[in-house]
């Protein structure tokens, strides 16, 4: 009979809920949605950025699978070839690993530094993520760093770019800090489009030590080993247009009930 | 004894309840009251003025079982096997035995996407979270 009531009141005079009446409701919703606190009230939201957009794709993927069931899930363009490793790059069902989390973040990235065409080579751009609200008793099943390509001048449409992901491990006073490869991809240098590099290993190290988080740095080299610089080739970085800046997301499964050993 | 040339009555079948709600469940199960179903209560976000902090969906549609969980003679129900039973011998000692009650026979998982407190976006799944079907347990 509550949830008689709950319902004549939702249809029929949700608006003359009293205050208190609807922080009521909004602490159950929240509260059974598992969802954080009450909302902080934005600052007016402009276009939504390329994090959002993406996160809205999958969104749709993820609920049109639950609606269906498994394996019906489709992925649109904008998101297919993301985590790598489950997904092929033509439409296909939902991965493993988007099918099976629990929670998939993104992040925009806050800090670039970058060595370019001013100083001597090699050239790199570096991106930090701020990762610091992670879901506790999750744990990372995927990761990856997505950055745009688009089309410059001058550049030979046949040859080939070699561009690498390295996840910066140790920084020295003077000296280059120690890195630690995680992906690479060779692409031509014509090709317009999102780039996705599978960065699951450094984002599991940031997960456990949170202040070895000090960013990946990309580099991009041509087919004879000359090192180019990431802005001159095309890659987009936090100063190009909202729906085409850099981030990451990640992919988190709750962990399940640590099962006990056999004895 | 019925008397030979009495027909044989067809057994009538039991088959087991269908999931969704028909034209049957409509029929009030005694004094007005309706068999146990799925009821939609619906909650949107936005009239709650969370539009800007949830991107999708745009409402939750918190479903709840309710209905009586009677025995209805000569009518389909939703009620598994043991149900029917426990309903039975709950007519014969009820003081004894409790009758079914209407609860969720199945679950469906939410997706909610929405802005963290650093702008970040994040998908949030919970599993087993709507009712999709409802029957006397």
């Amino acid at each position: 009979c509550v949830c008689g009531q709950m319902e004549g009141m939702v249809h029929s005079s949700f608006r003359r809920l009293s205050g208190r009446e609807k922080k009521e409701m909004q602490k159950e919703i929240l509260s059974i949605l598992g969802l954080p606190g009450r909302p902080r009230p934005h600052p007016p939201l402009r276009p939504p950025s390329s994090a959002p957009l993406f996160m809205l794709d999958l969104y749709h993927a993820v609920s049109a699978e639950e609606d269906e069931g498994p394996g019906v899930g489709f992925i649109p363009e904008s998101v297919s070839h993301a985590v790598l490793p489950t997904l092929s790059t033509h439409t296909p069902p939902l991965g493993t690993v988007v099918s099976e989390a629990d929670t998939v973040m993104s992040f925009v990235n806050l800090v670039e530094h970058e060595r370019d065409l001013l100083q001597s080579r090699p050239y790199w751009k570096e991106f930090r993520f701020d990762l610091t609200p992670l879901p506790q008793g999750e744990t990372v099943t995927a990761a990856e760093f997505r950055i745009y390509k688009t089309l410059t001048l001058g550049q030979r449409a046949n040859r080939t770019l070699h561009i690498s992901v390295y996840e910066i491990q140790r920084e020295k006073r003077h000296r280059e800090p120690e890195l630690v490869l995680l992906d690479m991809q060779s692409v031509p240098a014509g090709q317009e489009g999102w780039l996705a590099f599978d960065v699951t290993t450094a984002s599991n190290h940031w997960l456990l030590h949170p202040r070895s988080n000090l960013g990946i740095r990309l580099y991009v080299e041509t087919e004879d080993d000359r090192s180019l610089s990431v802005g001159w080739v095309g890659l987009v970085g936090r100063r190009g247009p909202r729906s085409k800046q850099p981030f990451m997301v990640t992919f988190f499964r709750a962990s399940q009930a640590p099962c006990r050993p056999p004895r | 004894a019925a008397s030979p040339n009495t027909q044989r009555k067809k057994k009538h079948k039991n088959d087991l309840p269908h999931n969704r709600t028909g034209l049957l469940d409509h029929t009030p199960v005694s004094n007005g009251r309706q068999a146990c179903k799925k009821h939609e209560l619906y909650v949107s976000f936005s009239d709650l003025g969370w539009k800007d902090w949830v991107l999708a969906p745009s409402g939750y549609s918190a479903y709840y079982c309710a209905g009586e969980c009677d025995y209805p003679l000569g009518s389909c129900m939703n009620a598994t096997n043991h149900a029917l039973i426990q309903l039975v011998v709950h007519l014969i000692k009820p003081d004894e035995v409790p009758k079914a009650c209407c609860a969720p026979t199945k679950l469906s998982p939410i997706s909610v996407l929405f802005y963290d407190d650093n702008n970040n976006v994040i998908l949030k799944k919970h599993r087993n979270m709507v009712v999709k079907t409802c029957g006397c347990q």
